[in-house]
């Protein structure tokens, strides 16, 4: 099992590298990853060789082979089906994010107490009552959660229960699930601390 | 400087710590702060190590003055003032996050285009036109852009100007900033692509 931090540096390669391609590069070198993802050329190499990519010597590594590579590995090779709970402010960011679609992870269904049967995209909006017969019909893989922190246990309960093994949480609560269901707690004020750490050594 | 990884398991440190304060608990082992963080207990001991807090064996750290130590490293142990550009679905949900304003990052500035004047907390929309005149008056140490990615070099610019040297980016583009000036980019898409790994692994 490959550690999370690893993961998190594919991530960023794999975004980049999208990037590129879109751009109509096909070479690239470990110094230009290095510089668009803040990852030592040194780590950059280590990470590919490490999955077997080599590169050529003074010219770089084929962005579309690479690409696929750590696709595969972290699993965007393939499409992901995605049931959200609580379509508020941040929901309604996530569903409307193409960066989730163009990575596979594609909104199957959206869940919320209000607003049912609004519309987004070709889905509309079901009341979680509903989410185990929905959730027989379409076989979610993920879920994200996004309600209240009061009703996110409960919300999580209730995709368990429906079969979903992976669930990203975004409320600020440490939630309560079996051991073989793997959980992500995002907390963006990490990310604040990151810039403040920053700031402070610079005083 | 410390590596970003390491600040970014201070921060999870920092948040199960806070977690613990306020139930009332004094002590915490690195067993207890492993389980609720994901690291393993031999990384949070070498942490800790690190930044001179050694605990007592067979009983562990105290909470309030391992909680201490590290605010002052990540900067929470004071406040920030927070410019937010983009009051959409995403900055909408960050400005009321209660989660920053406990971390000591205070949001002093609304910005958008539209609904000019509309009031969230003590604070008014502005137009983004009159960024640099109110951030003069305020003086904001942090920036977070959360506008369409079409509009977010520009803000980026403006922000820069007007003397912020730390940004928080959600707009998928990289932006083009000077060496001085911090930004971090944050893509959710990198949570969903975790789970995915993990996902891939076990099948
Ligand atoms: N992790 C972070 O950094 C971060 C940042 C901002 C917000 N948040 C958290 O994300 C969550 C959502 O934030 P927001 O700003 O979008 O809040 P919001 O109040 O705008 O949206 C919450 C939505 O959940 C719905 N809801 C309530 N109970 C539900 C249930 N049982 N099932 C399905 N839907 C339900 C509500 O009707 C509402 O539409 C909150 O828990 C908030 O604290 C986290
Ligand atoms: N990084 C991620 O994982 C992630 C996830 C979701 C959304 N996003 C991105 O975050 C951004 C915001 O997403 P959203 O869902 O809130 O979009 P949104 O369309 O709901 O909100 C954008 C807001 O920015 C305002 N705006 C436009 N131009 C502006 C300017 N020049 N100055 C100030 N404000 C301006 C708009 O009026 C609107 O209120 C987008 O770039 C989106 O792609 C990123």
């Amino acid at each position: 099992k490959i550690p999370e931090v690893t993961i998190m540096r594919l991530s960023s390669y794999s975004r980049v590298l999208n990037d590129a391609l879109a751009k109509g590069d096909k070479i690239i070198s470990s110094k230009g990853i290095s510089a668009l993802t803040g990852v030592s050329p040194d780590q950059v190499r280590k990470d590919f060789a490490y999955f077997g990519e080599f590169g050529v010597r003074g010219i770089g590594y084929n962005i579309e082979e690479l690409k696929n590579n750590i696709s595969k590995i972290i699993g965007t090779d393939r499409n992901w089906k995605v049931a959200i709970a609580g379509l508020g402010h941040l929901g309604g960011s996530l569903v409307s994010y193409p960066g989730f679609l163009t990575r596979g992870f594609i909104m199957a269904g959206i869940f919320d107490v209000k607003n049912i049967g609004e519309k987004y995209g070709n889905l509309y909006v079901e009341h979680i009552d509903n989410f185990e017969t929905i959730a027989k019909k379409v076989g979610f893989d993920l879920g994200i959660i996004v309600v209240p922190k009061e009703f996110a246990q409960n919300v999580a309960d209730i995709m368990i229960k429906s079969g979903i093994k992976a669930i990203l949480n975004f409320a600020p609560i440490m939630l309560d699930v079996p051991e073989n269901v793997e959980i992500k707690n995002v907390d963006l004020s990490m990310f604040l601390e990151m810039l403040s750490y920053y700031m402070s050594i610079k005083m």
